[in-house]
């Protein structure tokens, strides 16, 4: 289900879907303990989504690319004199 | 300060992007920021473009990672004019810079701040509304996994790692939390958007905002 729904094209049985599928459940072990924090309605949930069948390296690697850089504090808006 | 304020009512914030398998978020959102600045100013909506900054802004990476302040650095240092999203399509991936004449219409930044509110989100909620949409950068490991909701916890401050785009906040419930645009397509969390608690420099969400003078 999950590869029909985001269009995945690899193979049953394949090395590239038992290496996801490792992936995938990690993700499930993953989203039980970050919802287990979620205790009011408003709270953030995790689940299934385009990202559960990469590793936490591949989506950092793909797409957590920010180079950080230090900013000054904020001090107040400036006002003449 | 209004309770509730997101800049999308006012009909200057474009559509949720995608950026691919690119690591051009940092230039999404300061792209985001200009588009919307630009819209405040009474200009009609206008997507620009994302690839040209990629391409040319030589100081950062492109596809291989950048930071938002040294793209606005740039920005402001050439004052480069940013042309339409249609006239320099994006690619998601790094390409050669195209360069335009002087003469062609665009649009191009004249100053832009960079602070850490972190133990300020107030005056942070009052640059927003003041100056319009904020490119922030925050942290977004746990983000692999978000569906919804407000994020509270396993989000850390000061190891920033993904760019995005505050486009409000609402103070009215239970939780206070920002209106972040994110550029992962509209699949991903809430139709695109994630929502972070305000107070507490949650997910970094304060430690490096910048905002952007037409």
């Amino acid at each position: 289900a999950f590869r029909a729904h985001f269009h995945r094209t690899y193979e049953v049985d394949s090395e590239e879907f038992n290496r996801r599928r490792v992936y995938f459940q990690n993700a499930t072990e993953r989203h039980a303990y970050l919802n287990s924090f979620s205790t009011m309605s408003q709270s953030a949930k995790y689940g299934i989504n385009q990202f559960s069948d990469l590793s936490q390296k591949e989506f950092k690697d793909l797409y957590l690319r920010v180079v950080p850089d230090k900013a000054p504090i904020f001090s107040g808006l400036k006002t003449p004199g | 300060l209004p309770a509730r304020f997101d800049w999308r009512d006012k009909a200057v914030v474009a559509p949720v992007q995608n950026q691919g398998a690119c690591g051009s978020c940092w230039a999404f959102s300061v792209v985001g920021a200009m588009q919307a600045d630009h819209a405040i100013g009474g200009s009609q909506l206008e997507q620009l473009s994302v690839q040209q900054v990629l391409d040319c802004s030589y100081q950062n990476a492109g596809c291989s990672g950048g930071s938002p302040s040294r793209a606005l650095s740039w920005l402001n240092q050439t004052k480069l004019k940013l042309v339409p999203r249609s006239e320099y399509p994006y690619k998601a991936k790094t390409g050669i810079c195209h360069f335009f004449s002087q003469s062609h219409e665009g649009v191009s930044v004249k100053d832009f701040s960079t602070y850490d509110f972190s133990g300020q989100e107030e005056a942070m909620m009052g640059q927003l509304v003041a100056h319009g949409p904020l490119a922030a950068i925050v942290d977004a490991v746990s983000w692999q996994d978000y569906l919804g909701g407000i994020i509270q916890y396993h989000c850390s401050s000061h190891w920033s790692n993904h760019a995005v785009l505050i486009i409000g906040y609402d103070t009215t419930g239970d939780i206070p939390y920002w209106i972040v645009q994110n550029s992962w397509g509209t699949t991903w969390g809430d139709e695109g958007y994630v929502y972070i608690k305000i107070g507490g420099n949650i997910c970094g969400i304060a430690d490096s905002v910048a905002a952007v003078f037409l």
